[in-house]
């Protein structure tokens, strides 16, 4: 199974 | 105050018209350079990056930076009434509650102008970082949205991986499974369907193909789309705005999506 993770694991919030 | 011309109505529309189902509401922040768009869908599962630079415009002044707060499927609407080979003009001032938009016919004969009301949006912003990327693939922008529409008939995710030979969409579901490769083309008689591919190792990544589908729907933008790619990030996906093939563009559409990973 895959889970979908998010943009904010990737990129710092500004 | 700002004020901008675009020649085309045609592109900003096509523009408008890729992201709006995406993402809802957005800040266009304007400055001397340019126009700038960068939005999150309401999961945070992808991003759109605008630029349109000021290169892209017949006329451009802007005299102080401004935030444009924009519902986006409301300009779509806008932007919807103008002919398709209108110009477009866009002007707020500093403070401004609204955003005019004005359509010329190319004689002139015709003038539509239309006022968008503006909102206050507290969006988040993320860092995007400026890498290079393991495997660049560029090919036709209407096979890509083909592949992923014909993806989606089997199921929800779809695995993209890249080898030097070729790239290989597959997917796997209920009904059953299929995938589709594309070998690169090195001479093809027509140079907007070439697959390119540069890479430094093959990278498989999975990603859902329920964004990706909305990416596609930027095809009408470029004849031809990027696809960049690198272990454990992001995919990037980008079109050029208001550019010819693979030339650069005077601006340039892209989305982001966090991939899926084994739970």
């Amino acid at each position: 199974k895959k889970g979908q993770t998010s943009l904010s694991s990737f990129f710092a919030k500004k | 105050m700002f004020e901008a011309t675009l020649q085309k109505a045609s592109t900003l529309k096509k523009v408008i018209e890729a992201i709006k189902d995406l993402v809802t509401d957005g800040n266009i922040e304007v400055s001397e350079t340019g126009m700038n768009l960068q939005a999150m869908d309401s999961s945070h599962v992808s991003l759109v990056s605008l630029v349109l630079h000021t290169d892209m415009f017949e006329h451009f002044r802007c005299d102080r930076n401004v935030t444009l707060g924009i519902n986006l499927p409301n300009f779509a609407k806008i932007l919807k009434c103008s002919g398709n080979d209108d110009s477009v003009t866009l002007k707020a001032q500093d403070d401004g509650e609204n955003l005019a938009i004005v359509f010329e016919s190319e004689g002139q004969e015709r003038v539509s102008e239309f006022e968008l009301k503006l909102m206050d949006i507290d969006a988040e912003s993320l860092g995007i970082p400026d890498q290079d990327y393991n495997t660049n693939v560029k090919m036709s922008s209407a096979e890509f949205q083909r592949i992923v529409r014909d993806m989606t008939v089997l199921g929800d995710t779809c695995s993209i991986g890249c080898t030097k030979e070729g790239v290989k969409f597959s997917v796997s579901g209920d009904l059953g499974q299929g995938n589709i490769t594309l070998r690169q083309t090195n001479s093809v008689d027509k140079e907007e369907e070439a697959v390119t591919i540069e890479m430094d190792e093959p990278v498989e990544l999975n990603f859902a193909l329920r964004y990706l589908g909305f990416f596609t729907k930027a095809s009408p933008l470029c004849p031809r789309v990027t696809i960049s790619m690198s272990p454990d990030v992001p995919i990037v996906v980008a079109y050029n705005v208001g550019g010819e093939k693979d030339t650069e563009g005077a601006g340039s559409l892209s989305f982001y999506l966090a991939p899926k990973i084994d739970e």
